[in-house]
């Protein structure tokens, strides 16, 4: 463990639970993606499986099960609880184009042909685009709410940090995965254009809205 | 190097 995967780690749970308190404080998920929501659920679904096989820290087997909790949590809120609230019409963002190729690609290019590789391989591939359909949706809404904004930010700091992981494990430990360093760098690059957008608004006070 | 998955990573 090292200082940038821990504030990584912390950067995620942070992300995850800004957006529950967002939903539950406002009663409304209006202007979050429930399709991102539900892929996130099944990649912490699919990557956490190993909770059952391995036992690696206190630390991991709680920040997986917590992870999985309240990405369920989330999903719950959204289909369920705050159905009404849920602005499906613009979460039109067709998911099936994300989950077949992925599927594909994590049968073609693993580690190991194996039921439990292959998930876990196409939960890494499936993370780094999990966030399309809200980005998605935020360009055909043309705005955000701050607090939304907020929750993507600090999921986009997650991913950078995790680089930041992988160069000092190489160094120091002589580490590296290529299969999370690639996804992990196409994750990183999807959330650049949102970064500029949030330092150059939302941090000068400004709502997040995109021109016309 | 190894190239095998990080399985201490979340």
């Amino acid at each position: 463990m090292n200082i940038f995967r821990l504030t990584g780690d912390l950067s995620h749970l942070a992300a995850i639970i800004i957006l529950l308190l967002k939903i539950w404080k406002t009663r409304s998920c209006a202007g979050i993606s429930g399709k991102s929501q539900i892929l996130f659920a099944i990649v912490f679904t699919t990557r956490y499986l190993d909770l059952l096989s391995s036992f690696i820290s206190l630390y991991n087997t709680s920040m997986k099960v917590i992870y999985i909790g309240c990405a369920y949590a989330t999903v719950y809120l959204i289909y369920m609880k705050f159905r009404a609230t849920y602005d499906g019409n613009h979460d039109s963002f067709r998911v099936e184009f994300l989950v077949v190729p992925v599927g594909g690609l994590a049968v073609l290019i693993n580690h190991d042909f194996s039921f439990l590789e292959i998930l876990w391989t196409f939960s890494i591939y499936l993370e780094s685009v999990a966030i399309l359909p809200q980005l998605f949706m935020i360009s055909k809404t043309g705005e955000a709410e701050t607090i939304t904004t907020h929750y993507l930010f600090c999921l986009g700091l997650y991913r950078a940090l995790y680089i930041v992981n992988w160069i000092w494990r190489y160094y120091f430990e002589a580490f590296f995965d290529l299969i999370a360093i690639v996804a992990g760098v196409v994750q990183t690059i999807l959330y650049c254009d949102f970064f500029y957008l949030y330092v150059t608004k939302v941090l000068k006070g400004k709502k997040l809205s995109l021109p016309a | 190097c190894h190239r095998k998955r990080p399985k201490d990573e979340l």
